[in-house]
């Protein structure tokens, strides 16, 4: 056996204009989170405990798109999802469409060992956690400024993607400046990558 | 996407991950982080979290992948990444870490950047956005 390991993301797709600043602040949650699970490990937690402490500590901060800070639907809701497995006996647990659950990923974990089922989505999952008495949150606590900002930027793009008008209101957020957008020509999923939050 | 992988010093492995989706989806859409054995998946190989275009990853059956190429074709922990990286998204823009049972890290991305850190016993600790 080789000891402990842990690793931590905060999503993929990065834009490379991405301020420095915000750079910092990421790396600062990311190890934050980091030595929270490292704590854990010294301490002789197991494995399933400690990625669900650590995916709350996540998803209960802005920075990234799970939990607080959610990204939003085109209707400008919330519809978060999360799983959990642990990898003694292959016990997993998943969860979609929730827009109160405060932590996610707990849920998860209750469907995972409190449940028969191994996935619960939308009114299901939520009836589930209330039956759990979990900690539920006002919609305004997921939805930020900032990404009410971006889900605007997200439509503009989407609308005018193809002649390549893109706004450069939202710079100042993780967006990149109209012409690094246009120079880089990055996309995903159709839309350029600088509209996804930090994802 | 926020994604956690942990072996602990029983060698068991776990894995989380948890999202909001992409900005601006359409009302119902899943992504990959849920589906267990495309975003997320722990067995007694390794544990291992995705991230990125959901979409593919989903079609990649990714994080599962990782452990059947460890199993199956013998690869070690950051070969397995490598190869499933390299030859399962197609076009698709993702990123996973793992972990394996052996107290090995791994990432591996094909994205501009991930948002990562890794930590193992002996005192290995890196945190990092780009390549």
């Amino acid at each position: 056996m080789g000891g402990w390991a842990i690793a931590v993301h905060g999503g993929a797709g990065v834009d490379p204009n991405l301020p420095a600043e915000r750079q910092e602040e990421a790396k600062r949650v990311l190890s934050r989170c980091l030595l929270l699970g490292i704590a854990a490990l010294r301490g002789g937690s197991a494995a399933v405990d400690v990625v669900e402490k650590v995916v709350r500590e996540l998803e209960t901060d802005p920075v990234f798109n799970s939990g607080r800070g959610s990204a939003l639907t085109r209707q400008g809701t919330v519809e978060m999802e999360a799983s959990i497995m642990d990898g003694r006996g292959r016990r997993c647990g998943a969860v979609s469409g929730l827009s109160t659950i405060k932590n996610p990923v707990s849920l998860a974990r209750l469907v995972m060992e409190k449940s028969p089922h191994s996935y619960l989505a939308f009114d299901g999952a939520e009836d589930f956690a209330r039956e759990q008495g979990v900690e539920v949150m006002d919609n305004s606590y997921f939805i930020t400024e900032e990404n009410v900002g971006m889900l605007k930027l997200a439509k503009e793009a989407n609308s005018i993607l193809f002649d390549y008008r893109i706004p450069v209101t939202g710079v100042e957020t993780c967006s990149a400046s109209a012409g690094s957008m246009v120079d880089n020509a990055l996309q995903m999923n159709g839309l350029p990558i600088s509209i996804y939050a930090p994802e | 996407t926020v994604g956690c992988v942990v072996v602990d010093g029983n060698g068991w492995c776990a894995a989380a991950t948890s999202t909001g989706g992409l900005m601006n989806k359409m009302m119902g859409r899943i992504g990959d982080s849920p589906l267990i054995g495309s975003g997320t998946y722990a067995c007694d190989f390794c544990a291992v979290s995705c991230t990125g275009e959901g979409e593919a990853i989903i079609r990649s059956t990714l994080a599962r992948d990782v452990a059947a190429v460890m199993e199956y074709k013998g690869l070690g922990l950051q070969e397995a990444v490598d190869y499933v990286i390299k030859n399962r998204l197609d076009e698709g823009q993702a990123g996973l870490i793992a972990v394996s049972r052996n107290g090995e890290v791994a990432h591996g991305f094909n994205t501009t950047g991930m948002f990562r850190a890794c930590a193992t016993e002996d005192g290995f600790m890196d945190v990092g956005i780009w390549e």
